[in-house]
Order: structure tokens, then C-alpha cells, then sequence
């Protein structure tokens, strides 16, 4: 009967795009925002 | 082959030198300064002279980027992070080296030599994962390559002005180079090949940031390689468990283009349906459940819903693929389209069948992908064909005709096996409302009710049924033609044998059929 | 009613890589940057910990209630990330601004006594990262030309 595709760790109700913070194919969830990369002003990279 | 003397050693002091100068900066620190000095460096050693010693440069930096990973991970005397944090440290720098190189190569607007630079690399580190692959067979790991791909990916769609006029040659040489690094070439790379083929960024600069699709084709052929090396296992259900980690991770990837670029679906859905095994159901309604996003589906349970009246059904679905083309032979192309003309020779469908049929090779007797152009056609040509005399498509209007002749053809004289790749190929076709998914439902109930044996209903309903029980989603036009075939009395569904051949079936009808009512 | 096709030797082949690389999956972190401290390496905690990231724990609204420490963390702690970005816009809706050459968060203990056209300069409260606490410091000059 196929797969509860419910269950794969993707939020498919969400009404943003789901690929800017998609995981992977192997994620049961998806990337948190530390995760992802971000164009932040240059002097906010400090260390 | 034929290395210069000293060459190597050469490249392992530099790329040396380079990782050392790299991790003394503070991450994320602008190396140019840096890097215009170790390009001299490399002038110095006579490493840029010639293309061809450029060419060994990165060939040797690359196995020696690799082998220095395949010595940290069978050091066992530290952590896998730690492991990893010093394999990160290495790969990229190199990474870093070669999009500076690609970034700094020729002219400032000289694309051309960026390009061809990259190609080269590219080229290269492919090259190198293949004979590694074919070299250590079972011992090969793909880490090395996936974090260059990945990081060189990364770096190369920073967000910088010189970088932003080569991106597209940039996503066209990682596909390239995808598709020749494509899970049936490298089997043991496939994991890794999906993980880049689904990065966040790769799939966001591909089919969401490059302008008018340009990049949707180049997908589409890299889900293409997937799906057929997915299939021979699929095709058997002899999901392993390697098997099956690809094959959620494909439906996951399949959730985000359904959820993110349904149209991207829409488009390419008759090329993915021609290479995923028939037995496939869910995987195969997940992507005929695609809908343009600026489309309101009307509830399939609606009563009495007029799907003929419904605006969107005069328009047809945008497809890609070229189906008259995958008509063949030529001379089969050629009498078929005599018949849809003149509704003759007869003799054209008594060898339509053999036509179809291909050697008894185990389990394969049917060209599936002829079978599929050839109903695609047949039904385009037959909506054509009735607008060219002021109809539209309906019960009554789809009937009398060379196209409706050949399909009522293959309804009788197919046999189980060809009529279920039939009736397969036609369900294929009912998505969302459009013009294909209109005329073809309604051939499927002409068929179901013009059929001369109950053998045929039983497997019209066969096909709809095992697309209805599985998991969802299901497509709207699947869900509309199994709600008329049921409710309509003309069919007199419930009156058949097959719908009580079991108690448990007879259960099942009643469940779909209230769900459905 | 499709029989079944046999897997030819190049897929059994093919199987027996898959199946290799099957032990040794992707890293999430393989297809992540470096971070400096919060790398993207899931760890298996007890199942009744939250395994999955909070809903909408990627949104402004959601940084906004956190703790005004908690923010400075993220912010020093996940350089070059959403997390940093959204830690910033929240400390700023709290009227904390940004000292580029101090690269610490500034907010007006009360009027400043002098406003002209390079400066401000009167009482703040600064984040003080090294200190990892809060300070107060009277008759600072805050340049306009460090401010982000």
C-alpha cells in the first residue's frame, strides 16, 4: 500500500517552499536555521 | 600517464602550502590576498605553463585530497567527528583553491575560461571517483567526492556579481557531470549522487532561481538516471534494505518538487511515467498528483460534478516529450497515421498487437515505452480530431472513430499482460483537469461499458483499484472516473461478478465506494 | 499480471556497491559548511527528548520570544547562518543595535545626553561577549559610522 508519505519528516501543509530548508533524502527533518547557510552582513562574522 | 619528474611532489608541497595558508584564516575570511600570492607560487613551480600540467596538477591534488581521506578513516584512533572535522579541513581548502582559480581564470568577463576550467576539474574529480570506484569496488567511499562536489557547488554560487554571470554554465557542468557520475555508472556513489542532486541549494538554483526553467530539463534528465536505476529493483519489489533508504529518499525528494514545483511534475510527468516500473503505484501517483499551483481542483466527491463543464478542461497539459517521434518504426508511424486518416487498412489493427509485442525476454513482452507514445498519441490526435469538427470530447463524441477503433482493438485482442500495459498507459493520463485527462477517462468508461467480456471490466477496474488503495495522494482525475464508473448506473458496476469474487474485495468496494460517496 | 524480471548481472552487481555504501550513509554534515561550534551532527538522545526542530522555530515570531541571552548565543555562536540572521532582527525589535568595531550589542539605558550628526552619547547597556553578561557603561560615545 505504499508509504505514509505523512510520516517522511516533511511538513507538506507548509505554506513556504519546503527545499530552502529541506534536509535531505536521509533527514527525518528538516534543517534548522543554524544549519543554514545565510548572507549575513560581514561584520556579523566574528570569529 | 608519463607524470613529469618531480611533478608530484611538487603538487603535494603545494596543495600542502595551500590547506596550510587556507585553515590559518579565520572561517569565512576573504582569502584573495593570500591566494594571489600562492598563485605565484604555483607560476614559480611552472604548475600553470600548460594546460596539460594544470590538468596533472589537479588530477594529483585530487588523489592525493582522496587518499589522505581514505588514511583518516581507517585511523581508528579517533572519533569519526574528529575524523571528519579534519577530512572537512582538507577538502576544503582544495575546494577553495579551485573556485578561486575558476573565479580568477582569463578576463575578469571571460566566462569562457572560467567554464572550461571548471569543466576540467570537474571532469577530473569524475574521473578519479570512477576508476576509485571500479578499483576498490565494496572499500570505496564516497566522501571525498561528495563534499568536493558539494563545497565547490557552494562556493561557486556565492552571491558574487562574477560568479552570478557564469551560473548557468556553472548548474549545466555540475548536471553534466551528475549525469555522467549517475547511480547506474557509479553505484556505490548513489547515495551521495541523490544528496547533491536534492541539495536545498542545488535544487533552489535549478528549478527555482534560474530564469524561464532553463534548468528544469537538466533535472528532469538526472531524475530520468534515478528512476532507471531504481527500477530493476522497483520493478520486482525487492526492497532491500539499501534499496529501500534510496527509495524513501526519492519520495522524499518527489514530496518537496510535488509541495514546491508541482508544474516541474506537471511537465516531465509522461518521461518519469515511461521509466518507472509499472508496479510503482504510489510512487507514480505522487507524481500524477502534480497540479499547477495557480489551479483550484474542484472536490472530486462533489455530486453530480460536471467535469465537462469545468473551463479547464478544454485546455491541454503542457508535454514535453516528443511522442510522435517515439512512434517506430517509421513504417509503423507511417500506417498508423494512413489509418487515423482513412479509418483504413483493417488490416492495420489486426497487427497492431504484434507490433507492440518485442522478444519473450523473461517477464518483458511489451515495448512499454511504444505502448505509452502510441496511446498518448492516438488520444491527442483524437481530441484533434473532434474539435476539427466542432465537438468536444464526451461519451458520444469520443465513439465511431479510428482512434476510438484502435483503442477498443487493444482492449480485445491484447492479453492480460498487454491489456494491463493498456489500460496503465491510459490511466497515466488522468491528472489534473485538462483536455487528456478529460477524453481519457472518458475512453476508459467507454471501454468499460462497450466491453464484449467481463474479463476487460474486471481489469479496467483492477488498474483503477490498485491506484485507489494505496497510500496517498491520488490524482484527481483517477478519484473523478472511479466516482462516475461507481455511481453511474449506465456501467452497472455493482452489478458485476468480480466486484463479489471475495468477501474481503466486496468489503473493499463498499469502503472506496463510501469514501467515495 | 506483469511476471517478474529478473535482476541482470550489472544490477546485482550494482546492488552489491549500494549495498557497501549503504554502511557508511551521507553525514549530514558532509553536505553542510564548517561551523565554528554548532555543526549539523544529530545525536541520538533519549526518544522522549524533542527530536525534531520546534514548528516555525524558523521565524522571526519564534526568536522574538527567546530570551535576550539566548539570542546573544545564537548570534555568537552560529555565525553565518538564518539563526544568526533572525537572532539579529530580534535583538533589534528589542532596540539593541550592533557596535561593528566592538561587535557588541548596545541598547540606551535612558535619553542620551548629547544626538548630533556623528554620535550619540549618554548611559548603555552592552553585551559584553567576552564577559558572557551584561554591563553598564555611562558617557559612552556610540559613532554612527559603527553603527550596522
Amino acid at each position: 500500500l505504499g508509504q505514509d508519505l505523512t510520516a517522511l519528516g516533511l511538513n507538506l501543509n507548509s505554506p513556504e517552499n519546503l527545499y530552502p530548508s529541506f534536509g535531505g533524502p536521509w533527514a527525518e527533518f528538516p534543517c534548522r536555521p543554524q544549519d543554514i547557510d545565510f548572507n549575513v552582513p560581514p561584520e556579523y562574522i566574528i570569529n | 600517464y608519463e607524470d613529469p619528474p618531480g611533478l608530484v611532489e611538487k603538487t603535494d608541497f603545494l596543495l600542502r602550502e595551500w590547506i596550510g595558508i587556507y585553515n590559518s584564516q579565520p572561517q569565512g575570511r576573504d582569502t584573495t590576498k593570500q591566494f594571489t600570492m600562492f598563485v605565484h607560487q604555483m607560476n614559480v613551480h611552472g604548475i600553470l605553463k600548460t594546460d596539460d600540467l594544470i590538468t596533472r596538477f589537479f588530477r594529483l591534488s585530487t588523489q592525493i585530497c582522496v587518499e589522505t581521506v581514505y588514511r583518516s578513516l581507517t585511523d581508528k584512533s579517533v572519533t569519526m567527528n574528529l575524523t571528519r572535522a579534519k577530512i572537512y579541513h582538507t577538502l576544503d581548502a582544495f575546494v577553495k583553491l579551485v573556485a578561486l582559480l575558476v573565479k580568477h581564470s582569463g578576463e575578469a568577463n571571460n566566462t569562457n575560461t572560467k567554464v572550461h576550467l571548471l569543466n576540467k576539474v570537474l571532469g577530473i574529480v569524475a574521473g578519479c571517483l570512477l576508476q576509485d570506484h571500479d578499483t576498490r569496488v565494496i572499500d570505496f567511499h564516497q566522501l571525498p567526492y561528495q563534499r568536493i562536489f558539494t563545497m565547490l557547488f557552494l562556493e561557486l554560487n556565492s552571491p558574487e556579481p562574477v560568479l552570478e554571470t557564469i551560473n548557468f554554465h556553472v548548474l549545466t557542468a555540475f548536471c553534466h557531470t551528475l549525469h555522467i557520475l549517475r547511480p547506474c555508472k557509479a553505484a556505490g556513489f548513489c547515495y551521495a549522487w541523490l544528496e547533491l542532486v536534492s541539495h536545498r541549494v542545488f535544487m533552489g538554483r535549478i528549478l527555482a532561481t534560474t530564469p524561464h526553467q532553463k534548468g528544469w530539463p537538466m533535472y528532469a534528465q538526472l531524475l530520468i538516471d534515478l528512476f532507471k536505476y531504481l527500477a530493476p529493483f522497483l520493478r520486482n519489489a525487492e526492497l532491500a534494505k539499501p534499496v529501500t533508504m534510496l527509495y524513501k529518499g526519492t519520495l522524499r525528494v518527489l514530496l518537496v518538487l510535488l509541495h514546491d514545483f508541482p508544474e516541474f511534475l506537471c511537465d516531465y510527468h509522461y518521461n518519469f511515467c515511461d521509466v518507472i516500473p509499472p508496479n510503482c503505484i504510489q510512487m507514480r501517483n505522487l507524481i500524477l498528483s502534480a497540479f499547477p499551483r495557480n489551479m483550484r481542483l474542484p472536490d472530486p466527491f462533489t455530486p453530480n460534478l460536471k467535469v465537462d463543464m469545468l473551463p479547464e478542461i478544454s485546455y491541454g497539459p503542457r508535454i514535453l516529450a516528443n511522442v510522435s517521434i517515439m512512434i517506430t518504426p517509421a513504417q509503423f508511424k507511417k500506417e498508423l497515421d494512413s489509418y487515423l486518416k482513412a479509418r483504413a487498412p483493417v488490416t492495420f489493427l489486426s497487427e497492431l498487437r504484434s507490433n507492440l509485442q518485442v522478444s519473450s525476454g523473461p517477464g518483458v513482452h511489451y515495448n512499454i515505452l511504444l505502448m505509452n507514445a502510441l496511446i498518448l498519441y492516438v488520444g491527442s490526435q483524437a481530441i484533434s480530431h473532434i474539435r476539427s469538427k466542432g465537438h468536444t470530447p464526451n461519451m458520444s463524441t469520443i465513439a465511431h472513430s479510428a482512434h476510438m477503433d484502435i483503442f477498443q482493438n487493444l482492449a480485445v485482442d491484447l492479453d492480460t499482460e498487454g491489456r494491463y500495459l493498456f489500460l496503465n498507459a491510459i490511466a497515466n493520463q488522468l491528472r489534473y483537469p485538462n483536455s487528456h485527462t478529460h477524453y481519457f477517462s472518458c475512453t476508459l468508461l467507454y471501454l468499460f461499458a462497450e466491453a464484449n467480456t467481463e474479463a476487460i471490466q474486471e481489469q479496467i477496474t483492477r488498474v483503477l483499484l490498485e491506484r485507489l488503495i494505496v497510500n496517498r495522494p491520488h490524482p484527481w482525475g483517477l478519484l473523478i472516473t472511479f466516482i462516475e464508473l461507481i455511481k453511474n448506473p449506465t456501467y452497472k458496476f455493482w452489478s458485476h461478478e468480480f466486484v463479489r469474487c471475495a468477501p474481503e474485495i466486496e468489503k473493499l468496494f463498499e469502503s472506496v465506494a463510501r469514501s467515495c460517496m | 499480471p506483469l511476471g517478474a524480471v529478473p535482476l541482470q548481472k550489472e544490477h546485482q552487481s550494482q546492488f552489491q556497491y549500494m549495498e557497501s555504501a549503504f554502511y557508511h550513509m551521507p553525514h549530514p554534515s558532509d553536505s553542510e559548511r564548517i561551523r565554528p561550534y554548532v555543526q549539523r551532527t544529530p545525536y541520538p538522545t533519549q526518544t522522549y527528548y524533542i527530536q525534531a526542530p520546534l514548528p516555525l522555530s524558523d521565524t522571526l515570531e519564534f526568536y522574538q520570544r527567546l530570551a535576550t541571552e539566548t539570542l546573544f548565543f545564537v548570534f555568537y555562536y552560529m555565525e553565518g547562518t538564518k539563526a544568526q540572521y533572525l537572532a539579529a532582527k530580534a535583538l533589534k525589535k528589542q532596540s539593541w543595535r550592533f557596535h561593528t568595531k566592538y561587535m557588541m550589542w548596545f541598547q540606551r539605558h535612558e535619553e542620551p545626553k548629547v544626538i548630533n550628526e556623528e554620535y550619540e552619547q549618554g548611559t548603555y547597556i552592552y553585551f559584553d561577549y567576552e564577559k558572557w553578561g551584561q554591563r553598564k557603561k555611562e558617557g559612552f560615545t556610540f559613532e554612527y559610522k559603527y553603527l550596522e
